[in-house]
């Protein structure tokens, strides 16, 4: 563990943090997109299907068992909540999401490190981590008017993958042997899609005006 | 061990 991946992993907590306390509190997902909800959710179901058959640490298991209860939670809330449901804008959620996760996983099928079903479907959740926040970002900017909350939970979200890289070159200065090729290509993929969001979150956190993303 | 460790990572 360095502390590049920690504030990358504290980063990651905070932002469904951020989301979770947005709707428990204030019954609300109004801007946030359920189909981005629902690759994270295939994204984390895939990534820790080792979580019973390896331990690496407390915090490792601990951390996944939040990401997958926050992950699964929020999608439940967004589906089948009586009150959240009714402020969420289908009409304007409507990237096809299911256009995303064939091709990561025909990606995974033709390149990965080893040709097993944990590593394929790990390999899975890279390609589609990668790609899951574009219908979040496509809602954002057809809603326009992006609430701090929600404003926040982007940011967040985009940060720890950027931690993340420089953890990857941390480990790689460090470590003998650590070469992930297709882990730092997925990461520096997903972390360059966020690239005009913090483009158009830093202008207004400047201009100390409301967070509006060109049409 | 030659191979480096990734499943550690979140």
């Amino acid at each position: 563990m360095n502390i590049f991946r920690l504030a990358g992993d504290m980063t990651h907590l905070a932002s469904v943090l951020v989301l979770l306390l947005k709707i428990h509190t204030i019954k609300s997902c109004a801007g946030v997109s359920l189909k981005t909800q629902e690759l994270y959710a295939i994204v984390f179901a895939t990534r820790y299907l080792d979580i019973f058959t390896s331990f690496y640490s407390i915090y490792n298991t601990l951390m996944k068992l939040i990401f997958l209860g926050s992950s699964f939670s929020i999608v439940w809330y967004m589906r089948y909540h009586k009150t959240v449901r009714r402020t969420y804008d289908r009409e304007q959620d409507t990237f096809r999401h299911w256009f995303l996760v064939l091709p990561c996983l025909l990606l995974a099928l033709l390149i990965h490190e080893k040709f097993t079903f944990l590593e394929v479907l790990w390999t899975f959740s890279l390609y589609l981590e990668a790609v899951a926040i574009l219908p979040q970002l496509v809602l954002l900017q057809r809603t326009r008017n992006i609430d701090n909350l929600t404003g926040q939970y982007v940011f967040l979200l985009g940060g720890y993958r950027g931690f993340y890289i420089l953890n990857w070159i941390y480990r790689y200065l460090t470590e003998p042997h650590f070469v992930h090729w297709i882990t730092w290509i997925a990461g520096l993929v997903q972390t360059l899609l966020y690239a005009d969001f913090f483009y158009y979150y830093f202008q207004s956190w400047k201009n100390n005006k409301k967070l509006q993303l060109p049409a | 061990p030659n191979k480096s460790y990734m499943k550690d990572e979140l």
